[in-house]
C-alpha cells in the first residue's frame, strides 16, 4: 500500500455523494415509466 | 421472472446499434456488459447489419427498456445521465431479454412485504405483481440478489423501506447491481435454452480428484500432487481457504527435492478457442525458493503439427510469501490447446515447493494491472474516514503512455463514512511529453474482484471513468485531465521520489461496507483491485451512416414516436470532431461519408463494408429487392411465372422441331 502524506488533491464525485439507483435517477427526471423503467407499448397499457 | 410467449424473445445473437447521442463513458460500459452476457450466458450481440428487429442504445432521459423483442424494427434502450454503471446496463438489457422485475413474481409476497403506506402517492402500481400466466419464474426459487430487484428504498416516501424482506439478513442484500446473481444467470440460460456460455472455458479448484481432467506429463522428472496443505505452505487451499473439512486442494510441485532444473508438468485438457484471444487466470503460492520458477506455456495442436508444439507464455519467478497471489496471463491462441503449467526447481534450498489454486480460463481481456491490498480487515478497523484513510495504488501505465494512480478512501468519505470511495488520477509519467493532451477518451476501469473460484459465479464491483478532453475544472480556468503537472498537485511515493498527480474522478459511493463484507470480496484478508485504462476514442463514432426505420428523438422518454416502418430516412450525418482546435484527436476515425447521398433505392439500406458504401435491400416473406442499388424486384411468384414460362417455351420449341423433323423425314422417305 502507497500511504500518501497529506498534500491535497483534488477529487469530483461523479455520483455527488449519492447512491443513486435507476429509479431514483428516473424518478428525479420526472420519468412517468411503468415500474420506473419499464416502457410499455400501446397493448400492453391497455 | 420472464415474459411469457415465445414471440418475446430475441435470437441469440442480438443486433444493436450504439447511438451517437451516448456517453463515451456509457458506450465503452455497454460493450463491456456485452462481455458479461457472452461470459455467463449464450446471448451474443453484434452491430446491427441490417436486420429487421434491433436494440438501438441512446442517450435518452434516463435508463429505461421495454420487456422482450416488441418486434417492431428498431427498439429503444435508454443509458442517460448518470446510468452509466454496468450492473444498470445489465439490468435493462435483462428487460429487454424479457424479463420483469423479481418483486413482480407471482410468489413475491412469501418473501417480501410490501410496506404500502410508505410508498409515494401515486407510486402503487409501481409494486403490482403479475399472475403465472403473464410472467414466469422459470422454477427458479425467489432471488433477493438479483440485478433485477428493486432496492429497499424503491418509490419511498420517507426515510423507511417500502420493501421489507421476510428474512431479515436479505434486507441489505436486495438492490444490488454489481453483476447477474447465479439466479439471474439460471433463468436466463433456461429462458434461452443455453448450454454453454460463449466466451467461457475452463475453471478449476482442485476439489474433485479428476483435477478437471487435468493430465501429469511423462517428459519430466516430477508430479504435481493435489493436497491439501504443505508444512512449509501453503497451509489451507485458495478455494475455501481451510474454513471447510475434508476439502480444500491445490496442486502442489515439490522444490525441496530432485537436483537443480527438475521439472514437474501439469498440462489442462484440450480445449477449442473461438476468439483468439484469452485471459487465464490463477492464485500462485511460493513457499519455495524465489529462483524456483513456475513457467505457462501453452501447446497449440495445427494440421501441421497434430501432436502440437509448445509456446511459452510467461516465466512467474519470484521471492518466496506467505500468502495466495493472483496472477493473470494473456494468450492469443486460435487453434486447438491445452494450457501446461510447468514447475522447474532453482538453484536455492527449498523447504516447499510452487502451488496453484483456483484456475480460470475465458476468452476475455486479462486487467491490465492489479493491486492487492493485504491486511484489509486492519485496515478496516483502524482507517479513520475521510482524507486521513486514503490510499494510494502503485502508478500505472496504460497501454497508450498515460500514467494514473487510484485512490481508495477505506472508511469512505466523511460524508459517505460507511462505502469504499475509488478516484482515479493521471499523474505525471515518462510519456508525457509525447502524448495528447488533456488527455481524450481513456476510459480507467476500476474493478474491485469478488474472488469466488469459479469467474461465472463472481460478482465483482465496478465503475469505469473516461477522460473527456473537454471537460473544465470546477474552476473552469483548467482542462480536468490536462497534464498532471500542469493541473496536478505535488505529490511522492513512498521512497521519496516526487512527481504530480492531478484531479481524481469517481464515486464516494463504490460500495457499502456491508455489500463488501459479503460474497468474496475479502479473501485470505486481502482484496483485489483490478485496474485497465484503455483508449475507447473509436467509441466516437459508431451509429450507422443511416437509420433505416425510425427517427430517433433522444430528448425525452415519452416523446418518442415511429415514423415510418418502411421509409428510410435521410441519410444521418456521424458527427464530426467533438473537440476544439485546442485538442486534436489523432485516433479519432476517417469518417467515410460516402452513404451521405443514400444509393440505395426502394427502401434500400447504405451501409459501409471495407470503407466502400453496399445497398441492404429490403426483404419479405416472398419478395426482395436486389441489384446494386436494390434497383430490381423478385418474387416467388414472378420466379413461378418465369419457370411456367421457359417450361412451355420450351415445350413449343421441342414441339415445333418435332414436327419440322417429322415432316422432312416424311418427305424424304416419300421422295
Amino acid at each position: 500500500v502507497w500511504s500518501q502524506p497529506a498534500l491535497e488533491t483534488t477529487e469530483i464525485d461523479v455520483d455527488g455523494g449519492i447512491d443513486q439507483d435507476i429509479f431514483d435517477i428516473n424518478e428525479a427526471l420526472g420519468l412517468d415509466l411503468f415500474e420506473g423503467d419499464i416502457k410499455l407499448d400501446g397493448m400492453q397499457e391497455r | 421472472n420472464s415474459i411469457i410467449g415465445d414471440n418475446y424473445r430475441w435470437p441469440h445473437v442480438i443486433p444493436y446499434v450504439l447511438d451517437d447521442s451516448l456517453e463515451m463513458n456509457a458506450k465503452g460500459l455497454i460493450l463491456k456488459a456485452f462481455e458479461q452476457y457472452r461470459l455467463k450466458t449464450c446471448i451474443d450481440f453484434k452491430p446491427w447489419e441490417g436486420e429487421k428487429n434491433y436494440i438501438s442504445v441512446f442517450k435518452g432521459s434516463g435508463c429505461w427498456s421495454s420487456v422482450g423483442n416488441r418486434q417492431e424494427g428498431l427498439q429503444q434502450l435508454s443509458i442517460g445521465a448518470n446510468c452509466d454503471k454496468i450492473g444498470t446496463i445489465q439490468h435493462e438489457f435483462l428487460h429487454a431479454l424479457g424479463f420483469w422485475h423479481e418483486q413482480s413474481r407471482s410468489d413475491r409476497d412469501d418473501y417480501v412485504s410490501i410496506i404500502w403506506d410508505r410508498i409515494q402517492p401515486g407510486k402503487d402500481h409501481n409494486f403490482e405483481k403479475y399472475d403465472d400466466k403473464t410472467s414466469d419464474s422459470l422454477n427458479v426459487p425467489y432471488d433477493y440478489t438479483s440485478v433485477m430487484h428493486y432496492s429497499q428504498n424503491a418509490f419511498r416516501n420517507g426515510t423507511e423501506p417500502t420493501i421489507v424482506t421476510n428474512i431479515p439478513d436479505f434486507m441489505d442484500v436486495i438492490g444490488q447491481r454489481m453483476d447477474f446473481s447465479d439466479y439471474d444467470l439460471q433463468k436466463l440460460n433456461r429462458l434461452y435454452s443455453c448450454s454453454s456460455s460463449l466466451s467461457f472455458m475452463d475453471t478449476c479448484s482442485f476439489e474433485l480428484e479428476n483435477i478437471c481432467g487435468m493430465i501429469q506429463s511423462s517428459d519430466d522428472n516430477s508430479d504435481w500432487q493435489r493436497l491439501s496443505q504443505v508444512p512449509a505452505g501453503p497451509n489451507s487451499d485458495h478455494t475455501n481457504m481451510g474454513e471447510c473439512k475434508d476439502s480444500g486442494y491445490f496442486m502442489h510441485f515439490n522444490t525441496s527435492a530432485g537436483a537443480k532444473g527438475s521439472t514437474a508438468v501439469l498440462e489442462t485438457r484440450i480445449l477449442y478457442p473461438k476468439r483468439g484471444f484469452q485471459c487465464l487466470q490463477f492464485y500462485f503460492y511460493n513457499s519455495g525458493h524465489e529462483s524456483d520458477r513456475l513457467y505457462v506455456w501453452v501447446r497449440e495442436y495445427t494440421s501441421a503439427h497434430p501432436n502440437g508444439t509448445l509456446r511459452l507464455i510467461e516465466e512467474i519467478k519470484g521471492s518466496p510469501a506467505t500468502y495466495w497471489q493472483l496472477h493473470h496471463v494473456s494468450l492469443n491462441v486460435t487453434s486447438k490447446f491445452r494450457v501446461v503449467f510447468q514447475g522447474m526447481r532453482g538453484s536455492g534450498l527449498s523447504n516447499g515447493g510452487l502451488s496453484i489454486d483456483d484456475i480460470n480460463l475465458s476468452e476475455t481481456q486479462c486487467p491490465h494491472h492489479v493491486w492487492h491490498i493485504r491486511n484489509f480487515t486492519h485496515l478496516l478497523n483502524t482507517s479513520p474516514a475521510g482524507t486521513a484513510g486514503r490510499i494510494y495504488s502503485p502508478p500505472f501505465y496504460s497501454s497508450k503512455g498515460y500514467a494514473f494512480q487510484v485512490s481508495l478512501y477505506v472508511n469512505g468519505t466523511t460524508d459517505n463514512p460507511f462505502n469504499l470511495a475509488m478516484y482515479l488520477h493521471l499523474i505525471s509519467g515518462a510519456n508525457d511529453d509525447q502524448l495528447q493532451w488533456p488527455c481524450a477518451w481513456q476510459q480507467g476501469t476500476m474493478i474491485l474482484l469478488d474472488q469466488h473460484p469459479d469467474i461465472r459465479q463472481r460478482m465483482s464491483n465496478q465503475r469505469s471513468i473516461t477522460t473527456d478532453p473537454l471537460k473544465l475544472s470546477d474552476s473552469s480556468s483548467t482542462y480536468f485531465w490536462d497534464r498532471p503537472d500542469k493541473v496536478g498537485s505535488i505529490a511522492s511515493f513512498p521512497n521519496g521520489t516526487t512527481f504530480m498527480r492531478g484531479p481524481g474522478s469517481g464515486t464516494s459511493t463504490f460500495l457499502t461496507h456491508q455489500r463488501l463484507r459479503s460474497r468474496n470480496f475479502i479473501k485470505d484478508d486481502g482484496v483485489y483491485i483490478l485496474l485497465t485504462m484503455e483508449d475507447i476514442s473509436h467509441l466516437l463514432s459508431t451509429q450507422p451512416s443511416v437509420s433505416p426505420t425510425f427517427v430517433v428523438n433522444t430528448s425525452s422518454a415519452n416523446t418518442i414516436k415511429p415514423t415510418s416502418n418502411t421509409t428510410a430516412t435521410k441519410p444521418t450525418m456521424r458527427p464530426t470532431a467533438t473537440t476544439t482546435a485546442s485538442v486534436t484527436l489523432t485516433e479519432k476515425p476517417e469518417l467515410p461519408n460516402s452513404c451521405l447521398d443514400n444509393p440505395c433505392e426502394n427502401d434500400g439500406v447504405c451501409v459501409i463494408v471495407d470503407r466502400a458504401p453496399v445497398c441492404r435491400c429490403p426483404a419479405g416473406d416472398n419478395w426482395w429487392y436486389m441489384g446494386e442499388r436494390c434497383e430490381r424486384k423478385g418474387s416467388t411468384q414472378e420466379n413461378t411465372i418465369i419457370a411456367v414460362s421457359s417450361t412451355i417455351s420450351v415445350f413449343i420449341v421441342m414441339l415445333i422441331v418435332t414436327i419440322t423433323t417429322a415432316v422432312c423425314l416424311k418427305k424424304k422417305y416419300s421422295q
